[in-house]
């Protein structure tokens, strides 16, 4: 019953407060929400009202408040977690922030083809074989997985993932993948901020 | 005079359009653009209406001539020097894919404060020192950087950049950068994606 506009809003903003709440200020304006957001302050109190989130005139809204507000709505109260397949360059810098971050998205499992990296540990986590895909994913209750291979391997990577019981899919390989109507896949471009950066020069 | 929305919606087109073009497809329709951007096709036609751009019944709209369009609208028909600094897992991932893409958005200087990565080469680019910024980003006309260096090294990296000229800062590290007005900072994150994902579960 949310937009899916505002959906993918809410964590544009958690991140943002989750800053504020790491800096101790316990409280923000639209105004500053709009600032710092890029967005018309108006649109913010009405994206914020959607979910009965109403501000207080001259004190704004309370941080910690909207952080476990937006938390539970996007499910991220609880842990949700979350296999990553591609333990390269890109890999390695998503786990380590990951458990950074303390996400309740969690990665718990990370796997990759190379022999040479299978058994290696990165962030406490062993690096697993494809073969054990099916398997970890039962075990560790795992819908969702991040595919950091590069793109002539991510079609068949998708196949597996799809195949042992993964739903929900973030790809970062430069590729549009083929998957069954039931699976979501986002498609993540880091450089796409990039991109609307430079209409603004 | 085209809105904020749409422009940082013409990326998302663009990164879709492109892996079209890789496959050789020549034809869109809206419905097809709406169900794999999770965009409705009525907004779909209101966007690309915005710059004149009409499909036609039957046919829908031509791939190659749309990405031409979007990449002028965004001024990527020409070749925008990008620098970056931080030469870890993020950098060398996204040094990587910079190069593989060529993109117009082109990483020409790296740099980085470790002595041991200083002098080694990335993508043909040797690692600076950051002694080195202002000289390079005058020398190289370059206005953007990407930061991906530890949070409590961003703050002085973006003080430094600024200082050299860049107006354009496409941050990475988990902190809210402080920058003058006429400086722009894009905040990325690779786990936002991750987290409307979460939301359809
Ligand atoms: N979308 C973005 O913004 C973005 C940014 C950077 C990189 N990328 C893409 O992410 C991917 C990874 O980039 P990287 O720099 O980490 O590359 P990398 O070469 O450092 O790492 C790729 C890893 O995938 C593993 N791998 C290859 N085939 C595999 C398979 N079939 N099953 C399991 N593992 C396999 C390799 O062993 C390696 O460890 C590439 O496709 C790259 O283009 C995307
Ligand atoms: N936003 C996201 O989605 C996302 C994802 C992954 C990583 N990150 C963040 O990106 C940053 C880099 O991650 P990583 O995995 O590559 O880390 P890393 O430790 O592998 O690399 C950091 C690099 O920055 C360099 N560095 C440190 N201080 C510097 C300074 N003052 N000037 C220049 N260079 C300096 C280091 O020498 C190192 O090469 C971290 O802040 C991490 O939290 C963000």
């Amino acid at each position: 019953k949310i937009s899916e506009a505002v959906v993918r809003r809410l964590p544009v903003y958690l991140r943002y407060l989750n800053n504020l709440k790491a800096m101790n200020v316990r409280t923000v304006s639209s105004q500053q929400l709009g600032e710092a957001l890029d967005l018309n302050p108006a649109q913010i109190r009405k994206d914020l009202a959607c979910f009965g989130e109403f501000g207080r005139k001259g004190i704004g809204y309370e941080v910690n408040y909207l952080v476990e507000k937006i938390k539970s709505i996007l499910k991220l109260d609880k842990q949700v977690n979350v296999l990553l397949v591609g333990a390269g360059h890109l890999g390695h810098a998503i786990s380590n922030y990951n458990a950074y971050l303390k996400d309740s998205m969690r990665i718990v499992a990370i796997f990759d083809a190379d022999p040479h990296k299978i058994g290696k540990k990165i962030v406490n986590m062993m690096i697993q074989p494809l073969e054990e895909l099916a398997n970890t994913v039962k075990e560790k209750n795992i819908r969702i997985a991040i595919i950091a291979v590069p793109a002539d391997a991510a079609q068949a990577v998708a196949d597996r993932l799809v195949a042992a019981g993964i739903t929900g899919i973030l790809n970062f390989a430069p590729t549009n993948l083929r998957v069954p109507e039931n699976v979501r896949v986002h498609d993540a471009d880091v450089t796409m901020e990039l991109h609307s950066l430079a209409y603004y020069l």
